[in-house]
This record gives C-alpha cells, structure tokens and sequence, in this order.
C-alpha cells in the first residue's frame, strides 16, 4: 500500500515533528535550529520540494509512505511565488501518470501523486494570512487539501473555537476547497456518529511531540508531549488537541479514500482539463 | 515626562496584548479576529503608522505616554516595502525636531521622537527569519531597538535557551545593533547585579495578558496569566517568562536612559549625517 502526503508551512512550524508524531517513527528529519538556518542560507530564494520515502507499519499494514517536504515556503521577504513550485510539483505528478496511463504497455505504471496535502496555519489567532489564502485557493482544487492549527498550544480553547470560526469563515469568503470525509449511504451509525466528529474539529487544532514523559511522574504510564514549568500537554489527550482526530482521519479511516478522491475525482479533472485542451 | 514607544511586528504576535500589559492601561485597542481581517482588507498594501497618547501614571510618577502601532508589517505577501514606512517615520521625527532646533524662536517645542522600539520575534524556535534580520539591520541604527520572542508561551525553557542562543548569533553575524542596558561608574553594586541579570535575559522572552485568574483558585490571590486545559501561565512569574525584565528596564530603571540615548547619540548622530550633507 503505498501513500504520498504533502506537508506545507513556514519554516518553525512543527512540521517535522508533526509528521513524525503521525507515524510514529523519525521520517522527516527534525532540524535544530542552525541546521535551519544553513538550508536557509544555502538555499537560492526558492521553495525546494524534497522527498523521504519510508517503510512503516500501521495496524499490522505494511505502508509505503512518502513525504514531500517544501522548505522555504513563507520563510522569504517575497513569498508571491511560494505556492508555485508546489502547485508544480503536484501537476508533474498528474503529467507522469498521463503518459504512463497512454503507452501502450502499461505493466509497470509507478503512481507518485499526492494524496493528501497537509498545511500549516500560524496560530496567531485572528484569521487566515494572505499568504493561507493564497496557497489554499491554489491547491484546493488540485489536492486532498488538510488545513491544521499549528502549535495549537499556544491557544487557550476560546481562542483555538474563535480562530477556527473565523478560518472557516475565510475558507468560505474565498471559495477555497479543503478536504471532508464523505459520509457513504451505507455506513453504520457509529461510522457516521465518527465522521461527524472528526468534520466537527475542522480544521485540527493540533500539537505534536518527539519526547515522552511519566504521567504521572513516578509511573510506568508514558505520554508523548510537551512539558512546560506550568504544566504537560498531553498530545493523545482529546481536551489538550484534536492531534487523535487528525490521525484517525488520515491513517485509520481515510487513507483509502484520500487515494480514491485523488485518483477518480481530482486527477480525472486534471486529465480532462489537459486533454480538452 | 514624555515617552515614545514604537512596536512591531507580524499580526497576532501579542503587540496590542504586550503593551496593554506592560503599561496595566487599556492603550492599544486589541482587536479581536474580525477586526484584524477587516483592518487587513481595507488597508492598502502598505504598513500603517498609527499612534494613541494616554495619561498614565506608574510608581506615582505621571506619564504622557505615546504608543506607535504599525500594523501591516509582515503580514503580506511581498514584504520587500515593510520596514521603510516605519523608518521614515522615525527619521522624519528626527527631521521635525532638527527643524523647531532651528528656528529663532524656541519656546514651543515639541518633542516626538522615538524613545524604544520593541520589535517581535515570532517564536519557531529556529533562528531569525530574513524579515527580522532585515528590520534589525535597517532600524537597529536610527532607534533603540528592542528586540523580543513573542508568545514564549509555545517554547518549553530548553527551547527558549536555544532560540535565545541562535537569535544572538544571527544579531552578531549581520552586525545589527540592538539596545543594551548601560552599567556605569557610579552605579552601586545591587544596580550593577540588577543590569547584568537584565542583560542576561535579552531577548526578553515574553507572555502577555488582560486576564487575571485566582491563584491558587478560591484564594484571594489575583494573577494576571493565560489559563490552559494543562496549566496556568503567570506572567509576572520570572520562572514562566522574561515579562518582568522587560517591565523592569523599560519603566522602572532605564525610560531616562532610553530617551538620553535617543536624543545624545542617535538623533545627533542623524543631524551631523544630515548637516553634513
Ligand atoms: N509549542 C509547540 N512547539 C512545537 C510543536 N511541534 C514542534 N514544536 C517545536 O517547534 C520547533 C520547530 O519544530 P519543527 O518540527 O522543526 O518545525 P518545522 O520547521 O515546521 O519543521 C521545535 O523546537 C519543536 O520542538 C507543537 O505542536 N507545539
Ligand atoms: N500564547 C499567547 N497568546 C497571546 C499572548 N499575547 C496575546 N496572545 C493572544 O494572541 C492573540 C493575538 O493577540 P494581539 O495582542 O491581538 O496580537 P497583535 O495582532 O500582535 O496585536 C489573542 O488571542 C491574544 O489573546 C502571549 O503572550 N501568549
């Protein structure tokens, strides 16, 4: 089974630590912080597309995933041209599998195209950035696009419930599509019961971790979190962030049907579109 | 007294927050969500220099204190233009007073020249972004600037430790110039100790806050904090964040020294450069 998921966002983030917090294992590789600031330097003023392919298992599956990181996208003074390597990299992806979709031998087909596009809000707290809109107007049409709350934990749960109004006020104000869970006619009630919850939590206010700790000290039960001088965030506890919401979405319920939305809806349109002229 | 305090930095950094706090006044009107969006759309693309002048009184001392907001730094998608309206208008206050020093008749003067400029350092946790170091660079010369991590709330302490490091290495190597408490001759040892733990803790890391809890809760004990499912941040707590240090060289200590600097050496340092040609 093999999964390619996109991660989007400035640079500090979290993103790395997220998606090793997704999986559970060290894919993408978290940079300290000079290690940042050389890829920053060293790196022409352009978004660089990089990516890690890694064998992981889930639930006894055995998974090929890859992960498409995009360092320097909003890091720069001028980032008009941010969203453009990207959108690049996503189209070239639908090119490959069109060409290898019209030879006439067709036996050895390899399938790079993301299915999941994951980007990475600022917690400020106000609403969506110019440079948000910008990118999730673009990709929206052509990705499974998962807007999240970064660093959520910088926001009290009035302000995490007043930031996610105001995006999804956004969202709808610029007509840009993110990805939902469809609700098949026959799923069973607790699956529809599941599926609402998670749509509820859009987008994911979410907290990643590499440590664990003793909760409580002393004992044998380990939490990945944050510790901080006035309290630990727990990244599994559903009162500290929908960080289970967001997993559960991509990796126990959807994972099929991200590939599906890609494959049959959004890659036909691109298909139709290029062949139309 | 007179004092004039500029701050800046991107949208949702805690500005409005930080000053109301610092100076325990309603001063800057902090703008909830929508308000942020709506000040974004009507504002041209450029930075806005807006200023609020209150009487306020701190340690029976009474304070005419001008507070200068710049909203728009940082918060569109080309930020090639967003340091120079704000440098223009420093140097144009320079200009307005090189001018009344000029005239014959110098009984009216009035004096509003920037005093302090706290600048807001989004916390990643990695290093400077190029939009710091640009600010930095350019306004470091002309103001004394301030710089501080905003939000450290998002930092555990190993990584506030970090973060401080990296920040101090970027000033060094693009040789921006930021303002540091002044220990002199004449200073008792207990004044001296005071600067240097002052000295120590920049970049101030800082949380702010309009909300008081009580601490412990049912006790009479007010605290002003942020209040999270894990944990309550007090930010007069030097062991949660710098808040106190900023507050102590800002007011208690060094608002002499601050306007001192800016009228001896900076603004003279602006004439000569001027007169000279
Ligand atoms: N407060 C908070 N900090 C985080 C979170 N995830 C990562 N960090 C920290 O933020 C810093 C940058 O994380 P990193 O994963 O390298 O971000 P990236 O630049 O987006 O890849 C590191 O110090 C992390 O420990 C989070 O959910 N909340
Ligand atoms: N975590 C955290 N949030 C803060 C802090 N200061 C302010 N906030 C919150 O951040 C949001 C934006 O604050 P505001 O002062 O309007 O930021 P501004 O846009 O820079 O003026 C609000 O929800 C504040 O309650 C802080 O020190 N830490």
């Amino acid at each position: 089974f093999h999964f390619t998921i996109m991660i989007v966002g400035e640079s500090g983030l979290g993103k790395s630590t997220l998606i090793n917090t997704l999986f559970n294992a060290p894919i993408a590789p978290t940079r300290d912080g000079n290690a940042a600031k050389d890829q920053q330097d060293s790196a022409s003023k352009t978004v660089e597309i990089n990516s890690f392919t890694s064998d992981i298992e889930e639930n006894g599956v055995k998974l090929k995933l890859t992960v498409i990181d995009t360092p320097g996208f909003g890091d720069f003074i001028n980032n008009t041209e941010a969203h453009k390597p990207i959108l690049k990299s996503i189209e070239e992806r639908y090119e490959n599998y069109l060409d290898q979709e019209s030879r006439v031998n067709r036996k050895n087909m390899t399938d790079n195209r993301v299915h999941a596009c994951i980007y990475f809000i600022a917690p400020t707290g106000h609403s969506l950035k110019q440079l948000d809109v910008q990118f999730m107007k673009e990709l929206g049409p052509k990705v499974n696009l998962i807007p999240v709350i970064a660093k959520s934990d910088v926001l009290t749960e009035a302000e995490v419930t007043g930031f996610k109004e105001r995006i999804l006020q956004d969202i709808k104000a610029n007509n840009i599509q993110i990805y939902y869970p469809a609700v098949h006619e026959n799923d069973d009630p607790e699956t529809v019961q599941e599926i609402k919850e998670i749509i509820s939590r859009i987008p994911f206010a979410i907290v990643g971790s590499n440590q664990t700790f003793e909760h409580p000290p002393g004992s044998k039960n380990h939490i990945r979190g944050r510790k901080y001088p006035w309290g630990l965030i727990e990244i599994d506890n559903e009162a500290h962030c929908d960080f289970v919401k967001l997993r559960q979405m991509l990796i126990r319920s959807h994972m099929e049907e991200l590939k599906e939305h890609t494959t049959q809806i959004l890659y036909e349109s691109h298909r139709s579109l290029k062949l139309e002229g």
